[in-house]
């Protein structure tokens, strides 16, 4: 349902070109669970943002449930955002003047879901992510991790079919980090696909597949056990 | 060298009351090298920040070099804070305006520091985090990791007696991490004194101290060995 091919993404600095992507061939498949890792600057968060149709390449094609992702028009691409795909951004993006539950009700809003369902939905997606205390909190009343399980449930909250999750665990200890996968696991076995980026191979290994990258190419791509 | 007594954060938050700390005692003497560790929300940032003169704590005093800080005036806390103190936010908190090099600049200039020696001083903090090809990027032209390590090259650039560092390398791979690491080894080896909030064990095992914080207080503090 994922394919990139040839994608390049490449920065005109003065003079310098960066390349944060150097040509990414990639095919994921419906209901795969996928972490991707690599050096700090090796283009994860590039690619994801292409995929989640937050960026577009600067060279080759992104195909997306068939379609050429260059080819939707507005409309189209809202929806692919707003209701097909759940982000967790690596920078958490959350609104600040709104508390934690209206944050995470966002994207029932778009789906259209009623005030009383979406204020249910919202709430236990927090209370699934241990911030059941918290939810008249606004983000600047929160520390970095629950701020980082709020991103967590909005991009959850809708049972995406398709998970971006951009270091999910980067700011929790490992218990409240275990938890989080726990979560991630539940929406991977009811048929949904999930690409993970991580530093920490232990996260990495609730995956059933490791890509590598270095350098804005794929450098490693290999199947794992079920853990 | 820092003393806190008593001290308590306490939020009120409509008819809720937050108790992000909740009494802590605390001493901590020249050259100590102390890794601060606990769940999600237990306090570390809070304790951070007041330790770091940007919080006042509710309850409790905070000794500083022998000072109470609730008794200094305003150029007393500027001094320390831009001067005696490093702080390397969970947050990163750069400038968005100017590149990395300015962003490091900054604690050269509230030193004293000449133009041309400030310049060559940040361009090596730089090249010390593996940035010296990204000098003239601006924070939203970085990947996080990127953005984390400027934020840890401006702490350290003037190599302050106190280096504060919130989790400095939640968003790092292994290597990367590491490298931060050997950075921090070498302040500390020149007789200054460490701070580090971590939630991975790894990180931690470079210090020679473990706090473990729970709820808002001190749970466990242990020596460790050499590593
Ligand atoms: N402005 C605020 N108003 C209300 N509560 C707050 C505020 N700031 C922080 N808190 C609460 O204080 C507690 C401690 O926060 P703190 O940021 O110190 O935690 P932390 O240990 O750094 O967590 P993390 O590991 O997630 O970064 C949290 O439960 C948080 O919700
Ligand atoms: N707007 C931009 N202009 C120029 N270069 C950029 C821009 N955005 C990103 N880059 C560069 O592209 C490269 C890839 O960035 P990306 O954010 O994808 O890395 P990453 O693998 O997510 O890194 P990290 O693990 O540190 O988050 C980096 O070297 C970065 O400096
Ligand atoms: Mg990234
Ligand atoms: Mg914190």
């Amino acid at each position: 349902i994922i394919e990139l091919n040839g994608v390049k993404k490449i920065y005109q600095m003065g003079t310098e070109r960066v390349h944060a992507l150097d040509g990414v061939d990639l095919v994921i498949n419906r209901n795969e669970y996928v972490a991707i890792m690599g050096p700090s600057g090796s283009g994860k968060s590039t690619m994801m943002n292409i995929i989640g149709c937050l960026d577009t390449p600067t060279h080759g094609t992104y195909v997306l449930n068939s379609q050429e992702v260059s080819e939707m028009d507005d409309n189209e691409l809202a929806n692919v955002r707003n209701q097909e795909i759940g982000f967790v951004f690596q920078t958490f993006n959350l609104l600040p003047r709104v508390n934690c539950l209206q944050n995470v009700e966002l994207p029932l809003i778009y789906s259209g879901k009623r005030k009383g369902v979406r204020r249910e939905m919202a709430a236990q997606a927090l209370r699934n992510v241990g911030l059941g205390d918290r939810m008249t909190h606004r983000p600047n009343e929160l520390s970095g991790g629950q701020r980082q399980r709020v991103a967590v449930a909005r991009a959850i909250v809708n049972e995406p079919s398709i998970l971006l999750a951009d270091e999910p665990t980067g700011n929790l200890d490992t218990k409240t980090g275990n938890e989080i996968m726990l979560l991630f696991e539940a929406l991977y076995r009811k048929g949904n696909t999930l690409l993970v980026v991580t530093h920490e191979e232990e996260i990495a290994r609730h995956a059933r597949r490791i890509i590598r990258l270095r350098d804005g190419l794929i450098e490693v791509d290999e199947r794992v056990d079920d853990p």
